[in-house]
C-alpha cells in the first residue's frame, strides 16, 4: 500500500524551523538599518507542492526586535532580545521559501514592524522610560551633545553618525533621555577634526569601522544635566549585500516580490 | 400497547470504557511555540 502523504507541516515542526531560520537570516542579512530580528513564533505555514519533491512554502512569522544593532558582527544567537520593559518592537513578516529536497532558498518576504503600544507597558512598568520619535528635539539635542562629548575626548578616530537607532524618554521620578544611535570612523583623528571637520569623511567600505553608541542626559531638579556617553567600534567587516528593510517601527517594507512562475 | 421503555440512567460502572491507549488530540499544527514573549 502506498506510505500514505506526510501529513501538513506544523509550526513547530523541526522543517519548519529550519525554513523560518533561513527566513529570518535572509532578512537580517539584507537589513542597513535598525536592529536585528529574532524569531519569536512561526505563526502560520503553507506547503503548496510544486513538483517533484519540490514544495512552496508561505510562512508568517512573529519576530523581536534584538539589542545587536544591523551592523553588528554580533552572531543573531547571542543577540540578547529587548524585553518587554525596554519598549519591545516586533516584526511581523511574510515570507515565501523555495524548497528542493532539504534546501530552501528565499523567493520574497514583506516585513512591518510596530513597537508594543505604550499603555501595555505603562500598565506593568508605570515608570519605565517610552519609545519617542526619532526626530524629537531633546533626542537631537542628546545625540549631537553625545557624539561631540565622546570626539572631544577621544584620542581615535573622529567618528561621524550613521543613523539614530532608537530613543526613550522617562519623565518620572527623573527626566531622563535614553538615545542609542550608530557611528562610523571618519579618516580623521579627533585631533585633526577640530582644526578642518568639513574634511573628514567615512572611510571607504574595504576599510569601514562601524561602531555603535549609547547615551543619557539626566536633567535634575535645579536643571543641571548629567551626560553619559559609550560608544564602542567593531572594527572593520566585511560589508553585506544591499536589503529590504525591517526594523524602523510603524513602517512596512517589502522585498520586491520575484514570482515564480 | 407499546409503552416507551425509560432508559435507565446508565451506571457508573456501565459507562463505556475508553479504549485502551486513548490519546488526547494532537496540539493544533499553528500557530507555534512561543520562544521569548507576545506582545
Amino acid at each position: 500500500v502506498p506510505a500514505a502523504p506526510p501529513g501538513p507541516l506544523g509550526c513547530d515542526d523541526p522543517e519548519s524551523e529550519e525554513a523560518a531560520e533561513v527566513a529570518v537570516s535572509y532578512i537580517n542579512g539584507r537589513s542597513h538599518h535598525g536592529y536585528k530580528f529574532a524569531l519569536n513564533r512561526i505563526e502560520n505555514i503553507r506547503v503548496i507542492p510544486e513538483g517533484l519533491n519540490s514544495d512552496i512554502i508561505f510562512l508568517e512569522l512573529d519576530l523581536l526586535e534584538t539589542t545587536c544593532h544591523i551592523l553588528s558582527p554580533t552572531p543573531l544567537e547571542n543577540c540578547t532580545v529587548r524585553s518587554f520593559a525596554e519598549h519591545a518592537v516586533e516584526g511581523d513578516c511574510d515570507v515565501k521559501l523555495l524548497r528542493v529536497g532539504r534546501k530552501f532558498s528565499m523567493l520574497a518576504s514583506k516585513c512591518h514592524s510596530h513597537a508594543d503600544s505604550s499603555e501595555d507597558i505603562l500598565q506593568v512598568c508605570p515608570d519605565c522610560p517610552l519609545l519617542t520619535s526619532l526626530n524629537n528635539t531633546e533626542v537631537l539635542t542628546t545625540v549631537t551633545a553625545a557624539l561631540n562629548d565622546h570626539n572631544s575626548k577621544t584620542a581615535d578616530a573622529y567618528l561621524r553618525l550613521l543613523e539614530i537607532g532608537r530613543a526613550k524618554i522617562q519623565y518620572h521620578p527623573a527626566h531622563i533621555v535614553y538615545v542609542e544611535f550608530a557611528v562610523a570612523a571618519t579618516n580623521c583623528s579627533a585631533k585633526e577634526a577640530k582644526d578642518n571637520v568639513e574634511a573628514c569623511q567615512l572611510l571607504p567600505d574595504d576599510q569601514s569601522n562601524y561602531g555603535f553608541c549609547t547615551a543619557t542626559i539626566a536633567t535634575t531638579q535645579d536643571k543641571s544635566q548629567d551626560l553619559r556617553v559609550d560608544c564602542q567600534l567593531y572594527g572593520h567587516q566585511v560589508p553585506t549585500p544591499d536589503s529590504p528593510f525591517l526594523s524602523r517601527p510603524g513602517v512596512t517594507y517589502s522585498q520586491s516580490v520575484q514570482d515564480t512562475p | 400497547s407499546v409503552a416507551k421503555r425509560a432508559v435507565a440512567e446508565v451506571a457508573q460502572h456501565d459507562k463505556v470504557p475508553r479504549p485502551v491507549g486513548f490519546l488526547p488530540p494532537p496540539p493544533p499544527p499553528c500557530p507555534g511555540k512561543i520562544r521569548h514573549f507576545r506582545i
